[in-house]
């Protein structure tokens, strides 16, 4: 469209806004845009150190998002065509058993869910983790089973709920993608409680394999390799905002 | 008696005006008293100029667009007037006091998305809908 820049009416002349009328200008905005306070980013913005792998996954759906934003109409792209909001966590603790330990080994991964926000519908969630090719195992065929840690005992195994099981080749490099969508109704009803995920490996005759052993990594990963979380939201009707 | 020729209806150009066309720079945007018609302007909501880069990733702003223009009787094609705005024009000229003109609003509105941390350095990815305005029209 194009055209000149908005024009103050006819007989009042441009002004600067004050500090103060600039600081309610912006609390409108972020309002309308439905977005937080200005928060304070703990460490300095990690955009301003080496890309982590999830700003960098959520870069490349923000691209695909504003794509679908212009293309207004055009079919949407699979996932963020139908997310209204799309939130990535970043691992919080690992706890592994590994090699040396009883069997079976497992690695698991704890997320702070805490910053989810009410009333948003999950419409999907994936836990992301990075594979290198494995030189101990050969080609052999591998099973990868994730699962939910609902409880932890203290005199027994915790109790766990089966969320998705991926088969993969020993040799195979790349992003591992585990659909855990299953474990996020309960998130809603207990969102102050950390969300723990356990992976298993397993050989094609069921023997246990360490994970690390597997090409699986963690929190030792480059950043732009660690795992991470991500969950797809619809939300429900804009927030109605009180009338000022 | 022999027939007259059957004279073929001049053809009639009956491509309906693009709904979003918006005027040109070749198109006349000002209607018979000068003002300008209805149409969709340029509005640049700038995250850079609100001093929030340090936690919007993406994007630096984004072009919101806003609607302003005359809904003067005969509603040219390019206003993209509903039937409605048609009939309140020209009530509006026989009874100017009594009935406003229609006004120049958005007729589609398109979203937007922004990408920024979170207090925990979460990364969040916000989609808002109805933030764009793409078309203007008399409503």
């Amino acid at each position: 469209g194009g055209g000149p820049g908005p024009r103050p009416p006819a007989g009042c002349p441009a002004r600067r806004l004050g500090p103060r009328e600039r600081r309610d200008m912006q609390r409108e905005i972020l309002a309308v845009l439905g977005l937080p306070g200005r928060p304070r980013p703990r460490a300095p913005p990690a955009a301003a150190r080496l890309p982590a792998s999830a700003p960098l996954f959520m870069l490349g759906l923000y691209r695909a998002m504003a794509r679908d934003d212009h293309e207004d109409g055009g079919p949407p792209a699979r996932r963020p065509g139908r997310a209204d909001l799309v939130m990535s966590f970043v691992n919080v603790v690992e706890r592994d058993r590994t090699l040396g330990h009883q069997e079976p080994h497992w690695k698991e991964f704890h997320f702070d869910l805490t910053q989810i926000p009410e009333g948003e519908a999950v419409t999907a969630a994936e836990f992301q983790i990075y594979k290198l090719a494995s030189t101990h195992l050969l080609n052999r065929t591998l099973h990868v089973s994730t699962f939910e840690v609902v409880r932890e005992q203290s005199n027994r195994e915790s109790d766990l709920f089966f969320l998705d099981l991926q088969t993969l080749r020993a040799g195979d490099e790349g992003w591992l993608v585990l659909d855990v969508t299953a474990a996020s109704g309960r998130w809603l009803l207990g969102r102050n409680k950390d969300l723990g995920l356990r992976l298993y490996v397993e050989t094609e005759d069921g023997r246990s394999v360490d994970p690390g052993l597997a090409g699986l990594l963690g929190r030792r990963a480059p950043r732009s390799k660690q795992p991470f979380l991500v969950t797809f939201f619809r939300a429900s009707p804009g927030p109605v905002r009180a009338p000022r | 008696a022999a027939r007259p020729l059957k004279r073929r209806p001049p053809k009639k150009s009956n491509e309906l005006p693009h709904p979003n066309h918006l005027p040109g720079i070749f198109d006349d945007v000002h209607g018979t008293d000068g003002r300008q018609v209805c149409r969709r302007h340029e509005l640049y909501v700038s995250f850079q100029d609100l001093g929030w880069l340090d936690w919007v990733i993406a994007p630096q702003g984004y072009s919101a667009y806003y609607c302003e223009g005359e809904c003067s009787f005969p509603l040219d094609s390019c206003m993209n007037a509903t039937n409605h705005a048609i009939l309140q024009s020209l009530v509006h000229l026989m009874k100017p006091d009594a009935v406003p003109k229609a006004c120049c609003a958005p007729t589609k509105l398109s979203a937007t998305s922004v990408l920024y941390y979170d207090s925990s350095n979460n990364v969040i990815l916000r989609k808002h809908r109805n933030m764009v305005v793409r078309a203007c029209g008399c409503h």
